[in-house]
């Protein structure tokens, strides 16, 4: 049998840690403790990247935050270091 | 505009930069031409000055390079990041790193080296990312021709924030980001597109879509990346599915993201004689064209593809009190919207009339209530009702209604 492929939703998880973690100082995965693996940390984040694009700042990875997200872009984070 | 934290900067002006590695997608000639173009943008605005070095160790070293390339930021193959660029400071710093797996162009498809290297290097001489979106310094990629590009006011005033004012006598000024609630906004033209509304303004268009709360701004370059910038007018035709738009003497036909074949025409095709250089406004309704140029108006017929006789005729005669000339129009229900600076004019063609006069922003959910229209008088505009009732705000219908109701309480106790 074919191994079935992410879902939509895993894709987009995917998509938006990512993106967290190269540009808004997102704690990587790996190296995450369990205050910081929290989903308000996601949501703080997400907010600050809908912020700086001028977004709704609803914190959720909606339509217009995914297709931001997806832009061809530089690599320099927009916030820290 | 924003600084590097920290506020890293170099100390002197004269700066070196070196190409260690080449792309090639271009010849090195192009890559040459398209990087000194890039570091002009900066010195033309302030007081650096950059020099091409072939050996030795530069300032500002550029390379081509693709995934893991040993800075701990690898790239990520075509699309997604196309290039980075470190702070100014010794070793890496200043270094500008372009993802060799991109294509690089100096044309309009995706990704033209210019804006690029601009953009980056503007990192490598202390800016971080501008939540302008119409700024250079924004993260994302849009497409401008580098043949007309003009830094924006928004990266001028960053870079000499860092390094002071140009030695140039006349300091030197660029495009502003136009934004949506300023109540001296203007328009160039607007079009109904597909249910949406498009405003376009300089390089920039906003969309506006009726079930979507936030009205989106975007450079005309992201959907039809060959358009120029400073549209005049524009109308859809519904029953074709088409937007045409118009600057100077041509004009575009756009079927959702693509350019018609054979465009730009000239808008002699339409009969305007050669005495007509370019239209203000122009709106699409029950199958004729309306060309505003001036303070007259031109009829085109779309179904027998001709100009209608007796055109022009002034713009009073046919529209009673939009007596002069407009920058843009639209039509939705049963109403025309004229746009002349800062102000709207709601008007019915049945009723020959202006319904309502508005500030120009009432499209875009402002936080302000712009689309008070208290303080537009009949004499301010000498509008003209055509001989029926004007209502010139729902505050000045509420009071009509208040007065009635009173009335009519009146009456009835009596």
């Amino acid at each position: 049998f074919p191994v079935p492929g992410a879902s939509p939703e895993e894709k987009n998880a995917r998509v938006v840690q990512d993106y967290l973690e190269k540009f808004y100082q997102l704690p990587q995965k790996g190296f995450r403790s369990a205050r910081q693996n929290s989903a308000s940390v996601i949501v703080e984040k997400l907010k600050e990247m809908q912020r700086f694009f001028g977004l709704n700042e609803t914190g959720k990875p909606d339509r217009e935050t995914l297709e931001m997200m997806q832009k061809p872009r530089c690599g320099v984070p927009d916030s820290g270091d | 505009f924003m600084l590097t934290p920290g506020n890293p900067k170099w100390e002197q002006t004269n700066l070196t930069y070196r190409i260690i590695k080449y792309t090639t997608q271009l010849s090195e000639t192009d890559v040459e031409a398209a990087i000194e173009k890039a570091f002009q943008v900066w010195s033309n605005v302030s007081t650096l000055t950059f020099t091409k070095i072939s050996q030795g160790e530069a300032d500002i070293e550029i390379t081509f390079v693709q995934g893991d390339h040993g800075d701990n930021s690898p790239f990520d193959g075509p699309d997604g990041i196309l290039a980075h660029a470190f702070q100014p400071g010794q070793g890496i710093g200043g270094d500008a790193h372009f993802d060799a797996e991109e294509t690089w162009t100096k044309t309009s498809s995706n990704y033209n080296l210019f804006l690029v290297a601009a953009h980056e290097f503007g990192h490598s001489l202390g800016l971080a990312h501008s939540t302008d979106p119409g700024a250079l310094m924004y993260p994302n990629y849009a497409f401008h021709d580098p043949s007309t590009y003009n830094l924006p006011q928004d990266d001028i005033n960053g870079i000499q924030t860092i390094y002071g004012l140009s030695n140039n006598p006349v300091q030197p000024t660029g495009p502003s980001t136009p934004t949506a609630c300023d109540p001296r906004l203007t328009f160039d033209a607007i079009a109904s597109l597909r249910g949406e509304i498009l405003f376009f303004k300089d390089k920039f268009l906003w969309r506006r879509h009726p079930q979507l709360r936030r009205v989106e701004l975007s450079f005309i370059s992201q959907f039809w990346p060959s358009l120029p910038d400073g549209v005049q007018a524009a109308y859809e035709d519904a029953d074709k599915d088409i937007v045409f738009l118009f600057k100077g003497c041509r004009y575009w036909a756009l079927r959702g993201y693509d350019i018609e074949q054979g465009y730009p025409r000239e808008i002699s095709d339409y009969g305007f004689p050669s005495s007509v250089r370019a239209i203000d406004a122009a709106v699409y309704y029950r199958r004729k064209t309306y060309f505003f140029v001036n303070d007259q108006i031109w009829r085109y017929d779309n179904q027998r593809q001709s100009m209608e006789p007796g055109y022009p005729k002034s713009i009073a005669s046919l529209f009673p009190g939009i007596e002069s000339k407009v920058d843009a129009v639209f039509q939705q229900n049963r109403f025309f919207y004229f746009f002349r600076g800062s102000k709207q004019f709601e008007y019915d063609p049945k009723a020959k009339n202006i319904t309502r006069i508005m500030k120009i922003n009432t499209w875009f959910r402002c936080k302000e209530p712009l689309n008070a229209s208290s303080d537009f008088s009949i004499s301010e505009e000498g509008v003209h009702s055509g001989g029926a009732e004007m209502f010139y705000h729902k505050n000045l219908n509420f009071l009509i209604f208040s007065i009635v109701h009173v009335l009519k309480k009146i009456y009835s106790y009596q």
